[in-house]
């Protein structure tokens, strides 16, 4: 089983779309998908338009160790995608975490267990901590969205510096950057684009997201973009975004 | 001294926009105004030009006591807007307020010495932590940025939550929202706005600050709207709000 996370602690980037319509596309290539919320926020749990408020069992369960993810995966409108669903009392893991020992090889172990999925996309809250730090361990490859905004480079330095605390761990997921939110016609998003790859060279995906309307609105549907608008550009890019993962 | 905070735990909503174009707008009306940046991005600090990464006085001295805003206030290239500026070592002190006692008073009474100036702003990290929790009882006003998309109205409850347990401690800052990020062409950004004015009614500020590509770009030449280009309407709509907040 292949275990990607999205991480980057600058909030609004599009770490939730991403994990959200990346999960989505690989399920309809074949795959079979278990999307983790792990944001207290629950926003994807949102987005895939289930009621957080009405869930008893989330991710919280899982990580104080009181259920399995067996106890709490729902399955989603799309064929061979599930999720693990989060609310507002995930935030008590964080925080119950931070006192014990081997607190961030927790979700790591649990996954361990769960051989049923070809996949496994985790969204993390914007914030590098005890939540963020055990998907980071759990994964093989942490993708990295960046807006194409000034304020989006600023901040890598400190998820790169907990990367690097990690891999002395010896956890060392590949690390991969997601160019997104672009707006071809603002010279600073193109800037941005360029300096990006400069930085990290093959290690950014080929594809950008475009700055699209129909991402914005498809969460608010309670559904992905596959679902919401298939022909739209925002589509395609998650499309050809999931072409370049399975590779 | 009038003290107004930026806060909503939503990242990337528009706080440190909005801190430092609100302050240089309230600067150019005449006043004198100190802009604290109690975020460990240290986002306001490098939208003013400054480089974080040598500046050894920072917020962090100020809420630790080792040092009182005197020793590390700043001039900016605006005659009467001032800086109290703060880099990474901002996250030592949201650790150690964890274990102290009173810890959520200290700025407060910090700023109490300082009378120098008619307003104080506040930008604060994406996070309802301790350092939040400083710039909140420190103010008279909170003023929460929405950005006109789907996931922006959602988290509010957490935020809500915090300000009516601030609220029983005695501390009841006025609470004003502003509507951001807003793209007429989008019919999600209109359907944000009427629910929001729903909600909130005559607390919503009734400028909107449009999505526009001058207010993106501002931060790469460290200069606020009102220096990088004058005349136009993010500029516009952020001299709006410093009228708004000056009545
Ligand atoms: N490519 C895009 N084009 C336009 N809007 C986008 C795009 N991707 C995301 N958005 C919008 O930007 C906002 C932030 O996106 P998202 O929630 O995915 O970010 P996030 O990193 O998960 O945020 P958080 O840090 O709060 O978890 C959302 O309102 C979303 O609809
Ligand atoms: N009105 C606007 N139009 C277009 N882009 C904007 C606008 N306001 C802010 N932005 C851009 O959106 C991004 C996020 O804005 P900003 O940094 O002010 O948010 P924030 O709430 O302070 O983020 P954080 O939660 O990380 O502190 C920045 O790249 C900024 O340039
Ligand atoms: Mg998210
Ligand atoms: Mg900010």
């Amino acid at each position: 089983m292949r275990v990607i996370t999205l991480a980057n602690q600058k909030g609004g980037c599009g770490k939730t779309t991403t994990a959200v319509n990346l999960a989505a596309y690989l399920t309809l290539k074949g795959k079979t998908v278990l999307l983790v919320d792990l944001d207290p926020q629950g926003s994807s749990t949102t987005h895939l338009g289930m009621d957080k408020n009405t869930i008893t069992k989330t991710m919280n369960d899982v990580m104080l160790g009181r259920h399995n993810f067996s106890d709490i995966i729902l399955h989603t409108e799309i064929q061979g995608l599930d999720i693990a669903p989060a609310n507002n009392d995930l935030g008590e893991a964080e925080m119950v975490l931070t006192k014990q020992a081997f607190r961030e090889q927790i979700l790591r172990t649990k996954l361990a267990n769960l051989d049923s999925y070809d996949y496994t996309v985790i969204d993390t809250p914007p914030s590098l901590g005890n939540l963020t730090m055990n998907a980071i361990i759990a994964s093989d490859t942490i993708i990295v969205p960046i807006q194409t905004q000034f304020f989006a480079v600023e901040g890598l330095a400190q998820l790169t510096d907990l990367l690097d605390v990690i891999a002395g761990m010896g956890y060392k997921p590949k690390r991969r950057y997601l160019l997104t939110m672009h707006n071809r016609t603002r010279v600073i998003s193109k800037r941005i684009a360029e300096s990006v790859r400069e930085l990290f060279g093959e290690d950014v995906f080929k594809v950008v997201i475009p700055d699209t309307v129909k991402l914005v609105e498809a969460p608010s549907y309670g559904k992905p973009i596959c679902l919401h608008a298939p022909q739209s550009p925002g589509a395609r890019s998650y499309e050809e975004l999931s072409k370049e993962v399975i590779l």
